[in-house]
């Protein structure tokens, strides 16, 4: 069990800090304003009212004792610098800050971040790959190159087996499982034939996930 | 090529409307605030300012011919669900609307979105469990009861072999492949060595990789 703070109790903030919690680590939320300490107060270990830029107000609450910090504040991109800078000088282990642009995300990444998120635009990208093929049902990158999509089988796909759709030699992909309602087929058998309702979880280039795509 | 409508050029608008445009899509942004347009009027097809539950402004720029429309507004609520509504009485074709929290998801759904998405919500659970076990470097989630998860190979696994490692008997999670530096091993062979920096990329039910990521 390990020991974390979560700096800023907006949507983002307080979505890390009750999942923590639910996974059963000790949890501290830290907000300069009251009302949003309330909604969350019974779901983290301690939730505790300051601002987070009072060098002083953080060291008081043992915060480079923590195993990792986050620190969630958006719109005010002063103080999400500002607070990144007093938790390095006062040696926090490991320090996760949201970004809101590139720029921020730059400044953070300099003055000593462990890693920088950037919450809203990487889950915009995945929803325009769904938008832009209807088939996608979700798009992860896993490295600059290469994502795993899930793709659902569309109707006139139904009944043909995966060694005939020979998706590998077409398009460079690899089919990793299918999932067909609540279970999963790993690896799958070339001879299976597909169902409607069947999802396929695929992986390959960027590029190739791309040309797939437009010819479902 | 389809044609997109994105109303509201937060960071997550601006995010969806600029990777549909760079996916070769016709994109039509829409904010009521002539600043936040400034900013994008580049990257997409086309920027209009008006106000998102004048119906009559919408019906002006040709809304219902959209393929999808994505209602993106955050803080004002009343203004996301009365958008959300105009857009259904007026035919479009999908629609997607971001929620800030459970209660405002629901209405959205009863009013009509065919999707409703959780941004920050969904990044939170999702930096939550990278942080939980630090060898977890993604989770996705694939079904309420399964998720794909990549993790690091940790010093005292290199060398082994996935067989002898056998993780499938031992908590039930497949790995489904391999990356080494910018390759891809693909559903890899058991007698395949790990090696120093590897990433496994697994599949399993939550409780099982639960465990999993506590025991590396
Ligand atoms: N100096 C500070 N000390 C402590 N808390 C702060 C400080 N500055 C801002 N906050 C808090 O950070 C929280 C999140 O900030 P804000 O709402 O601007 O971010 P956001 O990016 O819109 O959030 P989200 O998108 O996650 O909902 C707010 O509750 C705010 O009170
Ligand atoms: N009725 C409306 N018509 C058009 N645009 C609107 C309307 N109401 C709000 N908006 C716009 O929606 C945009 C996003 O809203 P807001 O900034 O509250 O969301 P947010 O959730 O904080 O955004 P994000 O987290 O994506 O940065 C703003 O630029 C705002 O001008």
């Amino acid at each position: 069990m390990s020991e974390f703070a979560v700096i800023g109790m907006g949507r983002f903030g307080r979505s890390v800090a009750t999942t923590l919690h639910q996974l059963g680590h000790r949890v501290l939320a830290i907000d300069e304003n009251e009302e949003a300490l309330r909604h969350i107060a019974d779901d983290v270990t301690h939730a505790v009212q300051l601002d987070s830029t009072d060098s002083e107000a953080l060291q008081g609450v043992g915060i480079a004792n923590m195993d990792a910090v986050v620190v969630a504040i958006g719109a005010a991109i002063q103080e999400s610098i500002l607070t990144t800078l007093i938790l390095k000088e006062l040696g926090c282990k490991k320090i996760v800050a949201k970004a809101s642009n590139d720029l921020q995300g730059k400044v953070l990444e300099r003055i000593g971040a462990d890693a920088v998120i950037y919450p809203e635009r990487d889950m915009g990208v995945r929803i325009a790959h769904t938008l832009s093929s209807p088939g996608v049902l979700d798009y992860i990158e896993i490295s600059p190159t290469f994502s795993i999509e899930e793709l659902s089988v569309p109707e006139r796909l139904v009944g043909q087996t995966l060694g005939r759709l020979d998706l590998k030699a077409r398009f460079g992909v690899s089919v990793l499982l299918i999932r067909r309602d609540s279970q999963l087929l790993i690896s799958p058998d070339p001879e299976i034939g597909l169902q409607a309702g069947d999802v396929l979880v695929v992986v390959g280039e960027n590029r190739q996930l791309t040309k797939l795509e437009t010819s479902l």
